[in-house]
This record gives structure tokens, C-alpha cells and sequence, in this order.
């Protein structure tokens, strides 16, 4: 979009294509092009430095480090939807958190998906990191609960817990989160640390009604944003961050273990106005 | 929701006769809005709602019928036309066992797909196989197996290429008398070069009857570029769209309709192995207009 050359009709409406294109939403797309008119700049450039500093200014005072303390059992929990990348990032997280001298465990509580404890395991290995299961349809609570005392009797101080995908919309299938935060909670007598929504960077507008069920229900602290190595521009996340102050903490760019990348917001921004 | 709102806006309107360039208008900003909202993508939208601005303007109005109604009868019709008007059964061609590949992006529900597929169609009495051609996640084949188990269809995976796998799986299929063999592929980005030369050279080494682009449902406007490119390196021959059962429009439907022109033969609806259903175009409009 800013190789075009004035800022006429044409020009407000491949801005507005690139932004609803990337996922931005049409109310925030129209309130920034509405912004931007009534600035009545003349130059593009006013344009481009108008519409990063507008985005920046969404991430400031957002905390996206992770809150570990090292001399704590830190409990980081993964929720979601189906499909998101929950347990290929606890893989990618153990690996980062190991190689800055953290010990931590995963505790494998989707205990419902088909092969989802064969998986975990195998990231665990890959990791370095030992994997506390137990059989398919055993209570997730019950294994968060066996990771805890593990990570008692064995020194670790992060313990990573796996979750099963599930619709936003089974009330139920929430419930069944906020008691593995409530069982972790009773069990160490403080909450969990990190409570991580993972998102995927190629889903639309429902993410938006995905977090707000998600964070009325679970004490969420931030999110990790996957597969943006695809063509997705993870647009929604602007969204997410203004009506939520929902901390963006990791992207996600691949399927090797060293693809968890800290979350760099001018990054993001300069590649979603690309 | 849409109608309420264009009833408020055609209650203001008085005259009979064909409706007004500005009455059409205003509607179709209300539907533009609506439609953005499902994940319909920009340009589809665009489209979209030039040839119902066409229709709205030509059609006078019926006597029983309000303004809004009116509109809204047209755009429903055109999304119904867009989403494919007749449902289009699996094509299991001439040769046996039959091939039937799932192919898409990473997560989008392939292998769950898979199951479904072979549960439907051992329902149907067919000899179902299922083929364990993803030979990269982590445990993909264990998944496979375990879900295969649960439905009694035999699951198999031997070699260490995929096609390797896909041939002595024919092989294996002819022997056995199998109706259909259903092969799981690797999650691949559209925009992998390397993943999507394999896939490229399965089809062409194959030649599957049927080869299903696994969509997610609740996927955005990315949904154009995914099907665009598969389309352009594939032979595909129709759609699945899952996860329909969360509260996504659906509006990536009539995004990967406009670009590959294939028919959406299934949607997902959980993560059980019957969740899987025939497509309805009537009801998916309804669902992306909200
Ligand atoms: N290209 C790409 N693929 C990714 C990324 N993150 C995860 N994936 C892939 O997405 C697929 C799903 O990842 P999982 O980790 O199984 O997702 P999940 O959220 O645990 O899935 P469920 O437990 O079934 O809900 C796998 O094939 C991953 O390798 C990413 O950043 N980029
Ligand atoms: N709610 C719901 N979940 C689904 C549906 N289809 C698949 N899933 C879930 O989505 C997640 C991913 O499904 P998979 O079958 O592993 O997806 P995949 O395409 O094979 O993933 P990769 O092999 O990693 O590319 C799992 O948690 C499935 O149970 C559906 O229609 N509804
Ligand atoms: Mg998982
Ligand atoms: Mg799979």
C-alpha cells in the first residue's frame, strides 16, 4: 500500500483492503481510517508513521515477560482451541526455559485427545524434560496435581501444563480448566503464574469471542500467537490487546523446537503493514 | 443481528415500485458489516455485493414482500448459489481400493477427518482402510491408531516415505479387497515449497479419486490465499470445513467456493467420530449472515 503516490479515494481504499485483509476488523479499521482522514495529512509517510505509532501505542504498558520467580514452583498453564499449538509450544517453552537454567517438567493433562500423550512425550524428549502422565481419560486435575508434587520432590521450579483443545462454547469443557487452576492453586497455596491463551494467527474474528469467554472464565495472563509463517497476519490480536490489555508474550514462526520466539510488538507491526 | 438491522433501516422507506439506488446502499452497508464480521474475505465480500446491488435494483418490488425482505431474500440467495447449490457425493472413481487423500494446513483436523471418513464409510458397508501418510508430528500414526481401533478400521503404516507408505498400502488394500483407502497427509503451509512439491507428487504418482482440502472453519481472511494455492499445485476435488460446532460464521467457506469453484462435501462438528456431516448451503448461509 505505500507505494502509491497521493492520498486520494483509491489510496483510503487499499489501506482499508490491507487492514480488513490482515484481520484487523472493520471497527477498528474504520475508526484508524476515520483517525487518519481527519489528520488530513499530505504525505504517505505522515500516513505510515501515523498508523505504527497508532499501533504501537496498543502494546504499551502491557507486561509480555513471563512473571517466573525462580525460587517458586512457576505453573504455566496452555489452553485454547482445538488445533492451536498448546503442546507443540510447551515443547518449544521447555526447551526456552531449560536453556535459561530453569528445570522444568510438563505435565501431559490433555488426558482425552487420541495420542496427545504419545505426543507430549515426544516433545518432552526432544526437550530434555521429563513428561508426569497418566492413562488416556484419567482427570487432568489429578495429573497437574502428580506434576506438583513431582516438581516438589524433584526440585523443578516451572511446571508446564498441557491442556486438551476445546470449543470456547462447552461450558463444561471450561469448568474443567478452572479447576485444574483451582487444583494447582490449593495445591501450592498460591496461583498459577501464567495462564497462556495459544492462538492461531490464520483464524478470524471468532478468536475475539473465543478470548472473552476464555478470560471470564480462567485467570488468563497473556498469549501466545502460532503459525505465523504462514501467510496470516494475525490482525485480531490489535483487537484482543485494546479491549482486553491481554499481553501478547510469544509468536510462534515454525514446527522445530527453537520457533517460540519472544514477542517483539514493532516486529509485528512492521510485518503486519507490509 | 443483520435482519433487525435492516428492518430498522427499510422501515423509513415508504415507496412501492423498484427500490432506490440509495435505499439498496444503505443495506448493503449493514450487510458488509455483517458479512466482514463471518470472515468473509474482502474482495468475495465485494463482489458479492455488487451483483446483489445488480439484482436489488432491477427486481420491482413484490407486493407482499417488504424492501428489506426483498434484499435480503437476494443476498440469501446468492450466498446459497456461491456455496454450491446440489451436494456432491464422494467420488470413488474406477480403479480399487480408491484413494482418498486429506491434505491442508497444520491443526485444520486431517487425521480426525480421516476417522471420521472411514467411520461414515464403513457405515455405508465399504471396506475401509486408513493410511498413516503423515510421517512427521510427533505420535500422528499413534493418534491413527488409536482412534482406527476405536471404529474397528485397520490402520496402516508401512515404509518411511509417504509414498512409500501410499504404495504398499495400495498393495496391502488390493490384497485385502478394500473398497476406499483413506490417506492422512502432513499439515503443510500453502507456502512451503518443499511440502508442497511432495504433495504435488503423490497426486501426480497416485492419482487419488478424491483429494480433500481440510479447512478450519474458523479460519480468517487467509482462507483465499490457503485455497488459492493448494488449487493452483493440486488436483483438488472438494472441501471440508471443520470445527463448525464453536460459534465461527463460517464465512472462509464462500472465500474457498469463489477460488476453487470446488463443492464443500462435509463439515466437522466436534471431535467425535460421528460428528462429521453433509454439507448444507442453506444453513451455512444462514450461519455466516448471523
Ligand atoms: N507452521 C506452523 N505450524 C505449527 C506452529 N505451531 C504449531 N504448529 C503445528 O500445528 C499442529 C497442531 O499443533 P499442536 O501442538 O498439536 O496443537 P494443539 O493446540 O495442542 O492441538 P489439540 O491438542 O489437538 O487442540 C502441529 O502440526 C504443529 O506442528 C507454528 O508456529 N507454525
Ligand atoms: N471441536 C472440534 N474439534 C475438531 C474438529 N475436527 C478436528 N478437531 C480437533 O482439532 C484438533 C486437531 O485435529 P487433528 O485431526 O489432529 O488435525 P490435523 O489436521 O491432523 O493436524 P496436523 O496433523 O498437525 O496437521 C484436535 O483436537 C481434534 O480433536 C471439529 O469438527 N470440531
Ligand atoms: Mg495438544
Ligand atoms: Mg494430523
Amino acid at each position: 500500500i505505500f507505494k502509491i503516490n497521493k492520498l486520494d479515494d483509491n489510496f483510503y481504499e487499499e489501506l482499508e483492503a490491507h487492514l480488513l485483509q490482515g484481520d484487523l476488523g472493520l471497527e477498528l479499521t474504520e475508526e484508524i481510517i476515520r483517525e487518519i482522514k481527519n489528520k488530513k495529512f499530505s504525505q504517505l509517510l505522515e500516513v505510515r508513521i501515523f498508523l505504527k505509532e497508532y499501533l504501537c501505542a496498543l502494546f504499551s504498558g502491557l507486561n509480555n515477560n513471563l512473571n517466573l520467580h525462580p525460587e517458586i514452583i512457576n505453573v504455566i498453564i496452555f489452553s485454547g482451541v482445538n488445533g492451536t499449538g498448546k503442546t507443540s509450544s510447551i515443547g518449544k517453552m521447555a526447551y526456552y526455559l531449560k536453556s535459561l537454567g530453569y528445570s522444568p517438567v510438563i505435565s501431559a493433562s490433555d488426558t482425552f485427545r487420541a495420542g496427545a500423550i504419545e505426543q507430549i512425550k515426544i516433545w518432552g524428549e526432544r526437550a530434555g524434560v521429563e513428561v508426569i502422565a497418566q492413562k488416556e481419560g484419567s482427570d487432568p486435575a489429578s495429573v497437574a496435581y502428580n506434576s506438583l508434587e513431582f516438581a516438589k520432590a524433584r526440585g523443578k521450579n516451572v511446571v508446564l501444563i498441557d491442556t486438551a483443545g476445546r470449543m470456547h462454547t462447552k461450558t463444561n469443557l471450561i469448568e474443567e480448566l478452572r479447576k485444574i487452576e483451582r487444583v494447582v492453586e490449593k495445591n501450592l497455596g498460591y496461583p498459577v503464574i501464567e495462564n497462556l491463551l495459544v492462538i492461531d494467527a490464520t483464524l478470524g474474528q471468532n478468536v475475539i469471542k473465543q478470548v472473552e469467554i476464555f478470560k471470564d472464565a480462567l485467570n488468563l495472563t497473556g498469549i501466545i500467537l502460532t503459525k505465523l509463517d504462514g501467510t496470516a497476519k494475525g490482525g485480531v490480536i490489535f483487537n484482543l490487546v485494546k479491549r482486553f490489555s491481554l499481553p501478547v508474550k510469544f509468536v510462534s514462526i515454525g514446527e522445530s523446537i527453537e520457533d517460540l520466539k519472544i514477542f517483539q510488538p514493532e516486529e509485528f507491526i512492521d510485518n503486519f503493514l507490509i | 443481528n443483520l435482519t433487525e438491522r435492516l428492518q430498522n433501516i427499510f422501515k423509513r422507506l415508504r415507496n412501492r415500485g423498484l427500490l432506490s439506488e440509495k435505499d439498496v446502499e444503505e443495506a448493503l452497508r449493514e450487510i458488509r458489516q455483517a458479512l466482514l464480521e463471518a470472515d468473509v474475505h474482502y474482495k468475495v465480500v465485494k463482489d458479492l455485493l455488487n451483483k446483489v446491488k445488480e439484482k436489488s435494483l432491477k427486481e420491482e418490488v413484490l407486493k407482499n414482500v417488504s424492501p428489506f425482505q426483498q434484499v435480503l431474500k437476494i443476498l440469501y440467495e446468492e450466498l446459497v448459489e456461491l456455496l454450491g447449490k446440489e451436494r456432491v457425493g464422494l467420488n470413488f472413481g474406477k480403479k480399487k481400493p480408491a484413494l482418498i487423500f486429506l491434505v491442508g494446513l497444520q491443526g485444520s483436523g486431517k487425521t480426525t477427518t480421516c476417522v471420521k471418513l472411514a467411520y461414515k464409510l464403513s457405515q455405508e458397508q465399504r471396506r475401509v482402510m486408513l493410511v498413516a501418510g503423515d510421517t512427521f508430528r510427533p505420535a500422528a500414526v499413534e493418534q491413527l491408531k488409536i482412534l482406527g481401533e476405536k471404529i474397528k478400521v485397520p490402520v496402516i503404516q508401512e515404509g518411511s516415505s509417504s509414498k512409500e507408505i501410499i504404495d504398499n498400502a495400495l498393495k496391502i488394500g488390493k490384497e485385502r479387497l478394500m473398497d476406499v483407502l483413506i490417506v492422512d497427509t502432513t499439515g503443510r503451509l500453502h507456502i512451503d515449497e518443499e511440502m508442497m512439491k511432495e504433495l504435488e507428487d503423490l497426486t501426480n504418482t497416485f492419482s487419488p479419486s478424491e483429494v480433500l482440502l481440510v479447512l478450519d472453519g474458523m479460519t480468517g481472511q487467509d482462507a483465499i490465499n490457503i485455497a488459492e494455492k493448494f488449487k493452483q499445485r493440486i488436483p483438488i476435488t472438494g472441501i471440508i470445513l471443520t470445527k463448525l460446532d464453536g460459534d465461527a460464521r463460517g464465512g472462509a467457506a464462500l472465500s474457498v467456493r469463489a477460488v476453487t469453484g470446488k463443492p464443500i462435501k462435509f463439515i466437522g462438528v466436534g471431535e467425535k467420530v460421528f460428528d462429521l456431516e453433509y454439507f448444507y448451503p442453506d444453513r451455512l448461509a444462514g450461519r455466516i449472515l448471523g
